[in-house]
């Protein structure tokens, strides 16, 4: 990551992301708020849609159909 | 076929979210990603959104997998807290479009402030409701404007990233643009009679101080956030001691020739002036320079060399201090130019704990005398982005080698997302390059 993290340890352990298996939860004890929910659904675009995201947060109407139209295996092929 | 999903992340917030982030906001995050659910917690909105980010870094393109992360474990929060970017919108006009790329190129570095530089001499792009003429006359032309809509989306579109938007409305000097059509500057003199130019703001009317009373009410209702900056650097006498009634004012005040006790005396004005709509102030490290007495909770941003020295002076005073100095993006040279702003550290200088204690942060700056929408991106990111870890990660990470092959990836991460971040360490190439 950057910025270099104050504390960060990884394995070589790896688990597949696939956008059709993945979810956000917000633990039902977390306090939850409207930035919280735009932050995960902007967070998701970005790490499922990155090549979209950008013209999606600045004019969502241009790119809603591409991300909606696309089916998710077509994008995880990518 | 045998390689673990990971299914979720578990999200949790401790603390109820505040409206905005501020200086004090607390960006700690952990996240553990040990089986196929992942959890990520903070004490506030403003770390989880931070602990977002990391975890968006922590996942990559893999050739067997599509998309893969690692077994991780993360503690992580700033090292300072004030992580700026000054953008200048009043030598070029830059877009409210740009300025959200621009923010969201911060957020992908954790830069939590943008220090919003939007009127200068050049031109006045800011639409003021209580003066719509300031803009009407000082603007390049009626479409290089920001209304109140694009203020609001802006500071909007920054909250979403707990990113804090500083405006800075300079004075007295870098004004020219103010004064078209309301007469608030100095007027100068040359032989005794006007020579039809202006100086700065004109300290010996009580009108100025009326409309900067007005004008500064008015901001302090438009931009949320504590804190407003006041500028007050670079301020030339010559035209104050060219006026009559300037120099009466002088001899009156008893100032007798030094001026800067007139810059003084303005700048007291206006810091009471900002104070009163009980918002704190940054300014350019000449306020203090000039003895101006301020508010204890005043942050003053040191841009001048050796910044050393600079920051030993002002945090002896025991105000909050900010480093630009070092990070000047608009200089440009060719080569790797981010090694120097990797080097420079707010903490370098010779002081006790608690003069340390008061270095908040610092901030990368991108004039706008050769910088437009055109460049800002490519020429600001990612060389900002060394100054962002700078800011947020350990003292003790400042090997230029060893960010080198981490910096690429940053830019690479950039292209992916659309952001045309500039090669800044020679040849190389990304799987994604920028193709818009």
């Amino acid at each position: 990551p950057w910025p270099q993290p104050q504390a960060i340890h990884t394995t070589p352990q790896q688990y597949g992301v696939h956008p059709a298996a993945f979810h956000f939860l917000v633990n039902q004890t977390s306090q939850t708020c409207d930035l919280l929910t735009s932050a995960l659904d902007r967070y998701y675009k970005l790490i499922f849609y990155p090549y979209s995201y950008l013209n999606y947060i600045l004019d969502p109407e241009s790119v809603i159909d591409e991300i909606k139209d696309k089916p998710k295996k077509t994008l995880f092929d990518l | 076929r045998d390689t673990p999903l990971l299914k979720r992340l578990n999200v949790y917030i401790q603390e109820p979210c505040e409206q905005y982030p501020t200086l004090e906001s607390d960006e700690s995050y952990t996240i553990v990603v040990t089986s196929d659910s992942a959890v990520l917690e903070a004490v506030s909105i403003w770390g989880a959104i931070r602990g977002l980010e990391t975890f968006s870094h922590l996942i990559y393109p893999d050739d067997n997998l599509g998309l893969a992360i690692n077994q991780t474990t993360i503690i992580d929060f700033p090292r300072f807290q004030h992580r700026g970017l000054l953008l200048d919108t009043s030598r070029h006009f830059i877009s409210i479009k740009t300025l959200k790329i621009n923010l969201e190129a911060m957020s992908n570095s954790k830069m939590n402030v943008f220090h919003f530089h939007i009127v200068d001499d050049q031109s006045f792009p800011y639409e003021s409701r209580s003066f719509p003429d300031l803009s009407g006359a000082g603007a390049y032309n009626q479409d290089h404007v920001y209304s109140q809509e694009d203020i609001a989306s802006l500071i909007e579109f920054a909250r979403q990233r707990g990113i804090r938007v500083v405006v800075e409305f300079d004075s007295p000097g870098h004004t020219q643009s103010w004064g078209r059509v309301i007469d608030i500057l100095t007027h100068c003199y040359s032989g005794g009679k006007p020579n039809n130019e202006f100086g700065p703001m004109d300290p010996s009317r009580n009108s100025t101080f009326n409309f900067l009373k007005k004008m500064f009410s008015e901001v302090a209702t438009v931009f949320p956030d504590h804190y407003v900056h006041l500028g007050g650097d670079e301020v030339d006498f010559d035209c104050w001691r060219s006026n009559p009634d300037v120099q009466a004012f002088m001899k009156q005040m008893g100032f007798g020739n030094d001026y800067s006790l007139l810059e003084q005396y303005y700048m007291q004005k206006v810091v009471d002036i900002v104070g009163s709509t009980g918002k704190g102030y940054a300014v350019w490290q000449e306020i203090i320079d000039n003895n101006v007495t301020v508010k204890a909770d005043t942050v003053v941003e040191v841009w001048k060399d050796p910044y050393p020295d600079e920051l030993a002076r002002v945090t002896k005073l025991g105000y909050r201090t900010l480093l630009s100095t070092c990070w000047y993006l608009n200089y440009i040279s060719y080569g790797k130019d981010w090694v120097n702003y990797y080097k420079c550290d707010p903490h370098n200088f010779a002081g006790t704990d608690a003069q340390k204690k008061l270095v908040v942060g610092g901030e990368a700056c991108m004039w706008g005398e050769f910088i437009d929408a055109t460049n800002v991106i490519t020429t600001t990111w990612p060389r900002a982005a060394t100054v962002a870890e700078r800011l947020w990660s350990a003292a003790n990470v400042t090997d230029p080698n060893a960010a080198t092959p981490r910096l690429e990836e940053h830019r690479c991460r950039y292209l992916r997302r659309g952001i045309p971040a500039a090669p800044v360490n020679g040849p190389s190439y990304c799987d994604f390059e920028f193709n818009r």
